[in-house]
């Protein structure tokens, strides 16, 4: 492996990126995916984390152009240069420019370069890796076609980005499969939320200056988000993650980026389909889906997909029914009720939250299912709610899953 | 010596542009030795053998050629 002169490198572990303009040669969001996959293979072997800005300055700003594009290198038409990138510095630092003369492809056929590897070898420039003689290398400077789908950094590649950002931190680890459906069983005192009551009410924290992180048991403690995931729960703001496993009793701290380098933070809302092993996360007007750690092809799309109207640009909170296959989505004081069987919204929706469910007067934050019974997030509280009768059962602060 | 073929002479105009895009081959375009620049750029087409393990001879042989022909990234494989 090699690096630039005086070895440039990011002096911060969260690198911004912008995709400016898209081939016509492939789909957007195919585009989109090669990118966060070149992204990922990046993430994985180092403490680095990547997100996706939409609009202004990133770091690494991604574009296509043919021939004579702005900078001191012009593209040569088909063939030869494919692709160039420039180390990390700001201004043009970190750029990756694709030769739109080209034929860009997501497949890995021989008439046309794969957006993905090419992006890889280009990203690991704007990271400040130069050129490896070792043959197979990723950063070997000549394209190879291979497949893509399991593809592995060499170990050239691997030591030579950690020479410059050294190894992952200790990032956590998704289950590998879904767990066991979770049987409605009586919580453990450990799982149950507890039911505050005043002499109960955490000591109030006064930290000297509030952290970035709020703190688990903050009685003010709202959520954006929260959703199973193969039988563990994971609890969203900003950028943060309080994740929640049946077998552990204390609660892991992560952020998004740590899972989904390429997803932004602040999710709108998240629920699972555990019979498709999938958690879609929802953001303003558009929603990905996710298996694991990989967000699935073809993702955002915009939440009209879903059937809901144009008026209607992003949901509050959203929750699966695992028994009944129907996915509830609350936007404002109505809700819609989805049917994951027929993938379309049912008749005769939206209806009013408190029509249907006594006790929710409110707008919901966030909604999970757990163990049968439903959990509505509003503000600080949670709402413990049995679906069938619709009845609300029990009123507790919204982090008393942390053991509080 | 006979003359270069127009090929050859095309060949060693690519591989000319190449070494310069690539192995930072600077041509002295005014050097009154035509043999100076020769073993200037001998030199650095063995840098390029060397890189991609080929037989290191200094000429511009076929499979030197081929490897230049391949589709690549822009970025130099040797910097100054």
């Amino acid at each position: 492996y090699s690096t630039f002169p005086q070895s440039p490198r990011w002096k911060k572990e969260e690198v911004t990126y912008r995709i400016l303009n898209y081939t016509p040669d492939m789909l957007q969001a195919d585009v989109e995916e090669a990118i966060a996959r070149a992204f990922q293979l990046w993430s994985s072997v180092t403490p680095l984390r990547f997100t996706r800005l939409y609009n202004g300055q990133a770091d690494i700003m991604i574009s296509f152009a043919a021939g004579f594009h702005g900078d001191f290198y012009s593209f040569d038409g088909p063939g030869g240069t494919l692709a160039h990138a420039y180390p990390p510095s700001n201004g043009i630092g970190g750029d990756a420019h694709f030769d739109e003369d080209e034929n860009w492809t997501k497949f890995t056929t021989y008439n046309g370069f794969n957006l993905f590897l090419v992006a890889a070898h280009e990203l690991g420039h704007s990271l400040g890796l130069g050129h490896s003689a070792v043959f197979g290398a990723l950063m070997y400077p000549i394209y190879m076609a291979r497949d893509t789908r399991d593809f592995r950094l060499s170990q050239d590649d691997i030591d030579g980005i950690q020479v410059l950002y050294g190894p992952p931190r200790e990032s956590p680890v998704l289950p590998t499969k879904a767990f066991p459906p979770q049987n409605p069983t009586e919580m453990t005192s450990a799982e149950a939320p507890t039911e505050m009551s005043p002499r109960e009410e955490p000591t109030e924290t006064t930290p000297s200056k509030t952290p970035t992180r709020p703190q688990d048991c903050d009685p003010h403690l709202t959520f954006d988000a929260i959703t199973t995931l193969r039988g563990e729960t994971l609890f969203f703001k900003g950028s943060y993650v309080w994740r929640k496993s049946p077998y552990f009793s204390d609660v892991e701290h992560d952020t998004i980026s740590s899972f989904w380098p390429s997803l932004t933070a602040g999710f709108d809302a998240a629920y699972e389909v555990d019979k498709k092993d999938q958690v879609l996360f929802f953001k303003d007007d558009q929603y990905w889906a996710v298996s694991g750690y990989s967000i699935e092809a073809g993702f955002p799309k915009p939440i009209q997909n879903l059937g809901f109207p144009t008026s209607v640009r992003k949901i509050d909170a959203a929750v699966h029914d695992q028994n009944t296959k129907k996915t509830y989505f609350f936007v404002g004081d109505k809700y819609w009720s989805f049917s994951e069987n027929t993938q379309s919204m049912e008749r005769g929706y939206p209806r009013k939250i408190a029509a249907d469910f006594q006790g929710i007067g409110h707008t919901v934050d966030a909604a999970l299912q757990k163990n049968g019974l439903f959990y509505f997030f509003h503000g600080s509280n949670q709402y413990e709610v049995d679906i069938k009768s619709k009845k609300l059962i029990r009123i507790m602060k919204s982090n008393s899953w942390f053991n509080c | 010596f006979p003359l270069a073929t127009e090929k050859e002479k095309e060949d060693e105009q690519f591989a000319k542009k190449y070494l310069e895009n690539f192995y930072d081959f600077k041509e002295e375009k005014n050097s009154l030795f035509k043999s100076k620049n020769l073993n200037h750029m001998a030199e650095k087409i063995r840098e390029m053998q060397s890189f991609f393990g080929l037989e290191v001879t200094g000429e511009l042989n076929h499979k030197t050629l081929d490897m230049m022909k391949k589709p690549r990234c822009g970025i130099p494989d040797i910097r100054s």
